[in-house]
């Protein structure tokens, strides 16, 4: 563990806490991609599965199990809570696109063919992309609540911190995880975009919107 | 193999 992880990881969690706060407090899931929720539990039980059989650390345990819960938790509060709130029909990415050429690329690059490491390697390819739908849906409403925003800075800086991490362990423990760092690489350069609004426009105090 | 790649990140 490194200052890098950790605080990566800490950002993370403070991401779904903030998704969380801002449905309960405005009631509403009104902004929030569906689909993007539904594909971070797929990434989260997909890669979990080694929480039945192998154990890291006490840490590494929680925190698995909270992502487990909280992301199932947010889609019972899209879903059943507060369902009306939730408008499908501005969430059209085409998920199968990420889905099927994630399970290709989990069959061709993994750490061994195990039916738990293709998931394993799965689970990074889907995580890199999940957030397309949401980011998706901002690019088609052209403007974002700046809570979900926050929800968005929050995910990207955890994804940005895992690159220092790399870097760090490969020079503190000679470990390199080629497939992570790739996909790793590619999520957060995602977020550029939106990074780039975000500290021009909200952090100025801004509205985010999109320029027409 | 297990050293390298037990998959102890999150």
């Amino acid at each position: 563990m490194n200052i890098f992880r950790f605080f990566g990881d800490i950002s993370h969690l403070a991401s779904i806490f903030i998704l969380i706060h801002k449905i309960h407090t405005s009631r509403s899931c009104r902004g929030i991609s569906f689909k993007t929720q539904v594909l971070y539990v797929a990434v989260f039980v997909t890669r979990y599965l080694d929480l039945l059989y192998s154990w890291v650390s006490l840490y590494n345990f929680v925190m698995k199990v909270f992502f487990i819960a909280s992301s199932c938790y947010i889609l019972y509060l899209m879903k059943v809570r507060f369902r009306p709130t939730n408008d499908p029909s501005i969430d059209t990415f085409r998920v199968e696109y990420l889905v099927g050429p994630c399970a290709v690329l989990a069959l061709i690059f993994n750490y061994g063919y195990a039916v738990t490491e293709v998931l394993w390697s799965f689970s990074i390819f889907l995580e890199s992309v999940a957030i397309l739908p949401q980011l998706f849906m901002l690019q088609r409403t052209g403007e974002a609540e700046t809570i979900t925003t926050h929800y968005l800075a929050a995910l990207g800086a955890y994804r940005t911190l895992y690159i220092p991490n790399w870097i760090y362990r490969y020079f503190s423990e000679g470990y390199v995880d080629p497939i992570a760092v790739t996909a790793g690489l590619v999520q957060t350069g995602l977020y550029l975009d939106f990074f780039y609004v975000y500290f021009t426009k909200v952090l100025q105090g801004q509205k985010f919107e999109l320029p027409a | 193999h297990e050293e390298v790649h037990g998959h102890d990140e999150l």
